[in-house]
């Protein structure tokens, strides 16, 4: 806090909000772990030192409890934890009500020596003596009937045990009665399963344009596009005219990906792919600027050698041909496709454009290498 | 950096530091290219504006940059879509400079892994940065040595937590070097069998508190896994801006 102490107004247990030296207020829960209390708003810092529920969320504390949760020391251990990282905030005075001192002396009680074993000591910020006796003046709190031994983040066993939530179906047994590997089909655990590989995904992912099944299964069929039109990643209908010509029409901009490649068995004949079709370029205004803009924009560096195939006879009359734009080089910043443009005639030298790329210089060290000091003894 | 040592001026030409206004150093970030760096997402979490950042390279003393260091603003800042702050997934960020870097002996960009190529399991690798040496922040860069490790067993050391394919773990069960606060954003990289090129594999993530008596492995975003993404990145804020 700015002051040694809070202002008058804090008084008693109200807590100083060190980031800006005032009493702090109620906030609602948000730490998943807690969000199963019979409260829903607390006051930071917590118990435990920590300053928000974010430094809570991947403090030590927070995977100790739950972990040892999982050995059923103390029915209401969980509770009791959450009291410590998230207190419970009266919305009326703002004051926080800690945990009864004989609440936090069973879970010590009981569970220290669990931890002792594993040479872990019980969280040092938590001496019972700080807490107020129950039925005391000063509120407190206990587990009210009905609260539930387990977090959010465990799973329940058939038992009554608590595992952590990633044990659930991971092919492990953990619950003691096994309860945890029943029931894994993607449905009975609300999830969408992928056709081919059998992988549960959340329904969210589904058509979010994000590949999430393996073969891509959840990212199929999720438009329905007029004959003229193709499918953007985010499902958008675009014409398929304006594909790959250089500007963006999917709001994701998923129209120019991929349009530019180098095929072929060499991996280096360029094919462009326009108005969703595919292209040869014909090289005979081809240039060295327009291999670099290749090479560049396919993130594979610089040219390290161009050439020039000559079609057999019969198969150019079959190819579609892209020629480079009499404006090619008026169009600064813009990608490869945009530079190149349909003609009515095909190409007159049958020649196809091949450009070798190589990885720009990276990952080289000039100084500092690590040398070690020759000392005599 | 827990258990390193102070880096060799120029050791690290690829390793930058990503500041913020009255705060200075932030977090760690790694030049890809002359206009290009990367860093994690969950260093921008509420200063997602560009214009809050700079980004300074060719440093070893934060408190003297010295002449070799370069200063850059900060164009843009592309965060992963699916960056998951409560169980920081998909933590990643691709950082447009406003203006290209100068290459020199302390200034160079790091190799990006090829599609599918990862650090095997058990190999050593180095990870840098400005950040919490376990008992004070240092001025000079820290550098470390730590072992890749798989990702089963990465996943027996964080019970609460799920290892996903994103993630990559590497450094020692007892925690002796390990990235701390301040290191997040910056580079874990693996030098090439044949000598020489170094890989950029994994920005440091998070991890257990590196000062606190749960130990065990950091965890980084595993760059192979976004690499294709980082690419398409660099090319729609290339030729398809606006």
């Amino acid at each position: 806090c700015s002051a040694p102490s809070c202002p008058s107004t804090c008084e008693g247990n109200g807590a100083c909000d060190p980031r800006n030296g005032t009493c702090s207020r109620c906030e609602p829960i948000s730490l998943e772990l807690c969000m199963n209390l019979p409260y829903n708003l607390t006051s930071y810092p917590n118990l435990l030192g920590h300053l928000s529920q974010r430094e809570s969320s991947v403090s030590w504390e927070s995977s100790l409890f739950p972990a040892l949760v999982q050995t059923g020391c103390y029915q209401y251990l969980m509770f009791y934890a959450c009291t410590l990282l998230v207190p419970k905030c009266d919305p009326v005075s703002l004051q926080r009500v800690p945990p009864c001192r004989s609440l936090c002396r069973d879970a010590k009680e009981k569970c220290e020596s669990v931890l002792s074993i594993v040479g872990l000591q019980w969280p040092e910020d938590s001496d019972c003596s700080q807490f107020p006796e129950d039925g005391g003046d000063a509120a407190c709190l206990l587990p009210e009937d009905g609260v539930d031994e387990c977090s959010p983040s465990h799973f329940k066993c058939r038992s009554g045990r608590c595992v952590l939530g990633i044990k659930r179906c991971d092919g492990h047994l953990d619950c003691d009665d096994h309860s945890d590997e029943e029931n894994c089909g993607c449905s009975e655990r609300a999830l969408w399963e992928c056709p081919a590989s059998k992988a549960c995904i959340k329904p969210s992912m589904i058509c979010d344009g994000f590949s999430d099944c393996p073969l891509m299964e959840d990212e199929a069929n999720c438009t329905v596009c007029r004959d003229n039109e193709l499918a953007c990643s985010n499902h958008q209908c675009v014409h398929r005219t304006l594909w790959c010509d250089g500007k963006k029409h999917c709001s994701d901009s998923s129209d120019e990906w991929s349009c530019v490649s180098l095929s072929d068995q060499s991996g280096s004949v360029l094919t462009v792919f326009k108005t969703a079709a595919e292209y040869q370029v014909c090289a005979d205004e081809w240039n060295h600027q327009l291999s670099s803009l290749t090479c560049s924009q396919l993130g594979l560096g610089v040219p390290s050698s161009v050439s020039m195939v000559t079609d057999q006879p019969g198969v150019a009359g079959r190819r579609r041909w892209l020629h480079v734009h009499p404006e090619w080089n008026l169009r600064n910043g813009s990608a490869l496709q945009a530079r190149l443009e349909k003609r009515s005639h095909a190409c007159h030298s049958r020649r196809r454009v091949s450009v070798l790329c190589t990885r720009e210089e990276c990952g080289q060290r000039q100084v500092g290498g690590v040398t070690r000091h020759r000392r005599k003894r | 950096i827990l258990g390193g040592r102070v880096s060799r001026q120029g050791a690290w030409p690829w390793q930058c530091s990503l500041q913020s206004g009255q705060s200075g150093h932030v977090c760690g970030c790694v030049l890809i290219a002359r206009k290009w760096a990367l860093t994690v997402a969950h260093c921008f979490e509420g200063r997602e504006s560009a214009d809050l950042w700079k980004v300074v390279l060719g440093l070893t003393n934060l408190d003297h940059p010295g002449a070799h260091s370069q200063s850059r603003g900060v164009r843009s800042i592309i965060v992963h879509p699916r960056y998951n702050r409560a169980v920081v997934d998909y933590d990643i960020s691709v950082v447009q400079l406003d203006s290209e870097v100068e290459e020199t002996a302390f200034v160079r960009p790091v190799c990006l892994p090829r599609p599918g190529q990862l650090p095997s399991p058990d190999s050593y690798c180095y990870i840098t940065g400005w950040g919490h040496m376990g008992n004070r922040m240092p001025f000079k860069l820290q550098e470390g040595e730590v072992r890749i490790i798989s990702l089963p067993q990465c996943q027996s050391y964080f019970d609460m937590k799920t290892i996903t394919a994103r993630m990559l773990c590497a450094g020692y069960e007892a925690g002796t070097v390990d990235s701390c606060m301040g290191d997040s954003g910056g580079p874990l990289v693996c030098e090439e069998a044949d000598g020489g090129r170094w890989t950029l594999f994994g920005l440091t993530s998070w991890g257990s508190v590196c000062f606190s008596k749960v130990l065990g492995p950091g965890v980084y975003s595993n760059v192979t896994h976004f690499t294709p993404w980082i690419r398409q990145q660099i090319y729609i804020h290339t030729y398809l801006s606006d």
